[in-house]
């Protein structure tokens, strides 16, 4: 991570992703909700940024194990 | 494994369609564990710095597989004025290289653009109400300016990014490239009695010279939505003033003898009160405190020059003790470069490493990396600035003990490799290789 947070806990248990299924959701009591430009630009840019435009998985990878 | 297919975002505060301020609070929280996968923010500010957090926590396997560890993350800024300064006017820099710069400037989580868009060698920004001082002060009024509609973009582009937009506005010195545009605003230089044919900064003596100012800066606080304007006020060349013997008079007029310092106070303080008047707050270079000119209480002063009059640490030490806030940008000019790992050295500056009380010490607001532009256009700047500009950013940002070289240095390494996937051309930190490297997209 760059800058390092103020306080971190990492473990070495992990989750998988996949990219089609995954999206980034407001919580329903959250004061920003889908319309808010900020956040909805940034989910759109940080899923580009997280994985690329698709398709998943890309050809690079297609045949090899999960 | 279990698979986590959502991020949720809970933000406690409304405010997406309001512009950063230096009070944004970009405190975040990150959990990602058996039950969830959560990110709360007190404003979308924060969220911004938490999904980039999140960003740079997924991982990919050789096969491809993207993973995500079970993290906690509490995380807020040490300084709230995390800037970078850029400088458009001694080399142009398109619309896009200043874009590109503002996605570099999110993935280090920076919130402060400094936008030094006009200086000596040209005046780049297209003003309405004076639009002769781009058609005769840039480098090409047709392609080299930044029209509105350009100045628009910008500030929404670094919104976008919980970036703010601070612009600078220099004077009276560095002013060179206004002179054409607006004929009587610099003070003609004198050699003996007769005029030079040069000139020197902005006509001190002039009511026009304030009437201009009056009405520019009027236009530059609708245009620029920021509380602060940067004035500048570094670096005034008192020679061609000494010359002028209708200034000479006016010395004498007011006193002020010799001390063309205290010309250029009368200058900045009558600047200030204009400014004041439209309801905007203002940052200064430190010679403004240096030559002890009156201004107000909340003004936020930059420093710059490592030595003189004192070491910038003793500098930030009078300022605070005056009851000024600071800015330090001393030990920052990423312009100034060396063969070798100049970060280290950019990285263990501790701004608050001067004597003084903690109420002091809490004057000291911040700083930026500053890149000015004599020797650096679009096609080296992205690579002069990244990951050189991450050190500042990270000692802006983390707290005060994360300062292990050998820890800073393996996440750099890797975090540039990161600048490149996304499309930064960073220069290497020395040898190695990345598993993606650049590509043009």
């Amino acid at each position: 991570l760059w800058p390092w947070p103020q306080d971190i806990q990492i473990s070495d248990q992990r989750y998988f992703i996949l990219p089609k299924n995954f999206h980034f959701h407001y919580h329903a009591g959250s004061a920003a909700q889908p319309g808010c430009s900020v956040l909805d630009e940034a989910f759109q840019r940080y899923r580009h940024l997280l994985f690329g435009a698709g398709p998943w998985p890309s050809s690079h990878y297609r045949g090899k194990q999960h | 494994t279990m698979e986590k297919n959502t991020l949720v975002l809970f933000v406690v505060t409304p405010g997406c369609d309001q512009l950063p301020s230096l009070e944004s609070v970009e405190n975040y929280t990150l959990t990602v564990n058996d039950e969830q996968c959560f990110l709360l923010s007190e404003t979308v500010w924060g969220a911004l710095r938490g999904l980039e957090t999140f960003s740079q926590l997924v991982w990919r396997s050789p096969e491809g597989t993207f993973f995500v560890n079970k993290t906690d993350i509490v995380d807020f800024p040490r300084f709230p004025h995390r800037g970078l300064l850029l400088d458009t006017s001694r080399h142009y820099l398109p619309l896009s290289t200043i874009q590109n710069t503002l996605d570099a400037m999110a993935y280090n989580k920076f919130n402060v653009f400094h936008w030094h868009v006009v200086d000596d060698s040209s005046f780049p920004y297209e003003s309405l109400t004076f639009p002769e001082l781009t058609r005769k002060g840039s480098y090409n009024p047709v392609t080299h300016i930044y029209t509105e509609q350009d100045v628009k973009e910008v500030i929404e582009y670094a919104r976008l990014r919980g970036i703010r937009v601070l612009v600078e506005f220099d004077t009276p010195g560095h002013t060179l490239s206004w002179g054409p545009g607006v004929p009587e605003l610099l003070t003609p230089c004198y050699s003996g009695p007769h005029p030079s044919g040069t000139f020197g900064p902005v006509n001190p003596i002039l009511n026009t010279t304030y009437e201009f100012m009056s009405t520019f800066f009027l236009e530059i606080s609708s245009v620029f939505p920021d509380f602060y304007l940067h004035l500048g006020g570094d670096e005034v060349d008192f020679t061609c003033w000494k010359s002028n013997p209708d200034i000479q008079a006016f010395m004498k007029e007011k006193g002020f003898g010799e001390d063309f310092k205290q010309l250029e106070s009368f200058y900045i303080q009558k600047l200030l009160d204009i400014v004041s008047t439209y309801g905007k707050g203002y940052v200064v270079w430190q010679e403004v405190f240096d030559n002890r000119v009156k201004v107000r209480p909340d003004t936020i002063i930059q420093v710059w020059r490592e030595e003189t009059p004192v070491g910038y640490l003793k500098e930030l030490d009078w300022i605070t003790k005056a009851g000024f806030r600071a800015l330090l940008s001393a030990p920052w000019y990423l312009n100034r470069i060396s063969y070798g790992p100049d970060w280290k050295e950019i990285y263990m500056v501790e701004p608050l490493a001067f004597e003084g009380s903690s109420e002091q010490k809490a004057q000291v607001i911040g700083g930026e990396a500053c890149m000015w532009g004599e020797y650096v256009d679009s096609t080296n700047l992205t690579p002069r600035l990244w990951p050189r500009a991450g050190a500042v950013a990270e000692r802006l940002w983390s707290s005060k003990i994360v300062t292990d070289l050998d820890f800073a240095l393996e996440r750099l390494t890797q975090f540039r490799c990161e600048l490149l996937r996304r499309g930064i051309r960073a220069q290497p930190l020395y040898t190695g290789y990345c598993e993606q490297e650049f590509e043009e997209t």
